[in-house]
């Protein structure tokens, strides 16, 4: 599977709609102290199901609605959206794979996940834009090898995590091989 | 199970020391069980030996040195289990020149099964990429995007 | 004594405002008691808001505003008490180019009346340098100090 | 006070004796990862009386003695010498100045401290080349000013801790300043 694209809507310093459209190989992201980066990574973080708002950076999860700036007033809504594409290969091998909500125009080999998070503390979760439960998008990942693995998200500054950790704390390593 | 993550162990080790020294160019490192009998819940011990140098006590490594270590660690279990994505953050900021030009090679070849998100202020890893984009703040507080060629990244602002 | 200490937060308080401002090119920032009656006990919260950005968690601040925020709270405690000797090790890893360039010239200041040790990767950091050393490991795992010029950077591997 | 050069010999991966010496302003430390930089800063941690090996990324104290390489032996002891040179207006701050044993060949206004430690586990401190306990060699750091303060030395990937510390935890920043 491949991801085509993610969109941030009012998702942290993203205060307008942007899209990243992510194509095979090396994608590399720069820009100046404070401009958004690291924020690109958490959104990915959140709409594969973050649910620690530490993880994030913050202390409760509605700092991840834009909050205004000197330029923009405040949103209401966070939203992070993923297009997938799911190859061949992978519907042969998951013979039970999740159902996918039919969606007139888009393909059947085409996965579009959003979540949505507004400032009453009402959040949504969009699989081909059909309202679903957390754990159906968590399901769709599982079968797609999506679902974070301890490594491959390497958040700024935790490089050095692995080494301070205590020897019982680096099972992972050989769990997640395994 | 037992014999799966015995089989799981043996394959990291190896691909460890493999990672370790191509990334290193040379020296040599292996990663141990506390307890070999007890694969099930032993935890797991890092031995690094970068090259001309004595085997000493981890913590000692420099900072670079750290960092490579981790990141072989991690490409090691990356190159046995891919992911269909990976994203680094930073994760070259204490290279020197020579070691952010194996980890950038490390990553292309990488890249080639996995769709990789690399975060950078360095001009070596930036020159690996298949994709360029530049995140701006030229309203305040607000980000955007914009896409990138190589030959404009001095404009926005970075290394 | 209680009165020594007020002053102290006092003093603390406005310089770090002034260097943060400096060392940000704008924005405000803060240091303020958890009980603003008891300065005996009390422990210190930190507030940071660059410019142009509404004030928030500190968390939430990226690695490089991190970074140049703890920079601002340690020199201002440097300007109101100063010490002979200040060593730095990478401390501008995470910054980016216009920061890097307020950093070392704020390192420049400083230096009339300290002496600093400046460990660092980073070419505009070096260029604002009196004396600059180059450590190399030739034999391995041996390390030897050389003197430089700028233009020799190069030649002993470095950024 | 200035501090004129300081010298490793032994300390760490510095298996032969090195001069670096300090001038005014500002001294900048270039090199690839590895080569030895932040080994400086250990040895000037140590030469100023830090107790702890933790402090210097190790387990034990000796480990700060060069254990070899492959193009070197092991050496039998770890030293690092620092040369100060002490300006007039400190004489007259300092009524009770350390009482600094008079050495021929060393003006009254410079002061060698050096430190020294030998595998067997016996460590030394000399004072302008006579040995001295540990405590007069803090007496003269405290009178010079040249005690470690907190924010004088800024190890490796450390300079987050003051915004990760508990608030209670940031008083030495007043403290210090008082
Ligand atoms: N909910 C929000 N609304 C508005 N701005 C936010 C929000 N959450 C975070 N920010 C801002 O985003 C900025 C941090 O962005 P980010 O961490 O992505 O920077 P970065 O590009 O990774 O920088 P660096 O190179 O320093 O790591 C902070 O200045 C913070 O104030
Ligand atoms: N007692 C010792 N004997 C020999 N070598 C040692 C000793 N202690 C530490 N070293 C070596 O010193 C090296 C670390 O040096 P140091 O931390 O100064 O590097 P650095 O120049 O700061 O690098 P970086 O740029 O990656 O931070 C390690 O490779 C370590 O093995
Ligand atoms: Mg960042
Ligand atoms: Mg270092």
């Amino acid at each position: 599977m491949k991801i085509k694209e993610i969109e941030l809507n009012g998702f942290k310093s993203f205060s307008d709609r942007t899209v990243l459209s992510l194509h095979d190989g090396v994608t590399v992201i720069v820009g100046p102290n404070g401009c958004g980066k690291s924020n690109i990574v958490d959104a990915f973080r959140w709409v594969l199901g973050e649910q620690s708002a530490r993880s994030l950076r913050g202390e409760k999860m509605d700092e991840v609605i834009f909050q205004g700036s000197s330029s923009r007033k405040p949103k209401g809504m966070a939203e992070v959206t993923l297009s997938i594409s799911l190859t061949p290969p992978q519907s042969k091998d998951t013979g039970n794979a999740t159902e996918l909500p039919k969606d007139d125009d888009t393909a059947h080999d085409s996965v579009v996940v959003a979540r949505r998070l507004y400032r009453s503390g009402e959040s949504d979760y969009l699989l081909n834009k059909r309202s679903c439960r957390l754990k159906d998008i968590k399901d769709l990942f599982l079968d797609t090898g999506l679902d974070v693995k301890s490594y491959s998200i390497l958040d700024q500054g935790r490089i050095g995590e692995i080494l301070n950790a205590r020897p019982i704390d680096r099972r992972f390593l050989i769990e997640e091989v395994a | 199970t037992r014999r799966k993550l015995r089989e799981a162990y043996d394959a990291l080790r190896a691909k460890f020391a493999e990672v370790f020294t191509t990334l290193f160019g040379g020296g040599r490192a292996d990663v141990v069980l506390t307890d070999e009998e007890n694969v099930l819940e032993a935890g797991l011990d890092i031995i690094a030996q970068p090259p001309g140098k004595k085997l000493q006590n981890i913590n000692l490594l420099s900072g670079g040195e750290k960092a490579l270590t981790s990141l072989s660690l991690l490409f090691a279990g990356f190159l046995l289990k891919p992911s269909p994505l990976c994203i680094l953050d930073e994760a070259d900021a204490t290279l020197d020149e020579s070691n952010t030009t194996r980890f950038a090679q490390m990553i292309r070849e990488l890249a080639r099964d996995t769709q990789f998100v690399v975060i950078t202020h360095n001009r070596t890893t930036m020159e690996a990429a298949d994709n360029l984009y530049g995140i701006t703040m030229e309203e305040p507080g607000a980000s955007k995007t914009i896409s990138l060629q190589m030959s404009e990244i001095e404009a926005i602002g970075v290394a």
